[in-house]
């Protein structure tokens, strides 16, 4: 429409264009998704391709755009209002407000209802002593037990994180002669000996297998079990046994998303976004969870901790700075926790 | 958002770990990952 006459509609042609590419991009989009939601029905795996858009976020003031969202999210509705917008995010994201501990008139912003707590009884606790309980309502993204030296957990296909970066290095011992048992055993045998330093949950990673020295006691491997969240899911963690919290580490980080496309699009994702990590012992020995937030879910509240705050402003280069540590074990016990006890939660910006 | 958890268990059998999830699926707090 070049011209127009009387009172007809008039769209510059570079408008009409760019409606039309945008439409086309997501049309191809949901062609995409729909095509990969397809292959994973079928089992086949997802590889990892690094694309322009993934570059492009890289370049985006994430951590300030997760800050305005939780600023947006913060605003009180008023009480007649509440309800429809609860729904209304309920409807788009599947969430079940049946569980909600509180009528939606309660909550008085979207932030507030995000994080909300559960009926009692809504979650009940597997009560087998010899299991270990989901921390978390969400997708299981991956699992199994670490064997290959470095501990590797497979991002995508073609593509891996090293669970030392994750967690913090300093967790680990690297040692470089996998066979080496009897050392294993010495360090296994001292760090047992000396509860009160930090070397006892010093694990291997060049060859994950720690034998405990009492011959009656069984070989020990490590496991990892990576859960997803989707915006609609509960979004509060929960002890996933009985153990004692050691140990809390903050990296302060980048906060890109952490949906399905960016885990076959963005490097290291999980290694470079904000998280807190919490290191313990359980009865059958080294005990870690990573809480790791994205652009929307960008704070991490700790209820064991609630001094502490994450996504704040900073100045300088993030990746790079070392993480905030605070040991919680100044008498070798640190912080007994319960299965089913509640750690912490996500929250909005 | 997402958890990672990297935990220590058994290998040898009578008590080895075995997880009792699948690839994909929607699990729920307080349900069993592994036993």
């Amino acid at each position: 429409g070049s011209s127009s006459h009387g009172k007809s509609f008039f769209l510059p042609g570079a408008t009409v264009a760019t409606i039309v590419m945008l439409g086309a991009l997501h049309a191809r989009r949901l062609y995409d998704d729909n095509k990969i939601e397809g292959a994973r029905e079928k089992g086949i795996e997802m590889e990892f391709h690094s694309d322009v858009k993934a570059s492009f976020m890289g370049m985006l003031p994430l951590r300030s755009i997760s800050r305005f969202w939780g600023f947006l999210t913060g605003v009180e509705f008023p009480i007649w209002l509440r309800p429809y917008v609860y729904r209304a995010w309920a409807r788009a994201f599947h969430s079940n407000l049946e569980e909600a501990a509180l009528p939606l008139e309660e909550y008085v912003s979207l932030r507030d209802f995000f994080v909300r707590t559960l009926k009692e009884g809504s979650r009940p606790v597997d009560s087998d002593p010899c299991c270990l309980v989901s921390p978390v309502d969400g997708t299981i993204l991956r699992f199994g037990e670490l064997k290959e030296a470095g501990g590797m957990i497979e991002q995508v296909k073609g593509f891996s994180y090293s669970v030392p970066k994750l967690l913090g290095a300093t967790s680990f011992l690297s040692m470089t002669a996998e066979d080496d048992t009897e050392q294993k055993n010495n360090e296994k045998e001292s760090s047992d000996m000396d509860a009160n330093k930090k070397s006892w949950w010093r694990v291997s990673l060049a060859s994950p297998k720690v034998r405990d020295p009492a011959p009656a006691c069984p070989m020990k491997g490590l496991f990892y079990c990576v859960i997803y969240l989707k915006p609609g899911d509960y979004h509060r963690i929960h002890s996933p046994v009985d153990w004692n919290v050691l140990l809390r580490r903050h990296f302060s980080g980048r906060l890109f998303p952490l949906n399905e496309r960016a885990t076959r699009t963005i490097r290291n994702l999980y290694v470079e976004n904000e998280r807190v990590v919490l290191e313990g012992r359980w009865q059958e020995g080294f005990m870690a969870m990573a809480a790791i937030g994205a652009t929307n879910i960008g704070s991490i509240e700790l209820f064991i901790e609630p001094t502490l705050r994450t996504n704040k402003p900073q100045k300088n280069i993030l990746h790079l700075e070392p993480p905030e540590e605070r040991v919680y074990e100044p008498d070798g016990t640190g912080i007994r926790m319960k299965k089913g006890d509640e750690l912490a939660a996500f929250n909005m910006g | 958002s997402t958890v990672v958890l990297v935990f220590q268990a058994p290998i040898s059998s009578p008590s080895d770990f075995r997880f009792c999830i699948k690839k994909g699926e929607r699990i729920r707090m307080g349900e069993a990952l592994g036993r």
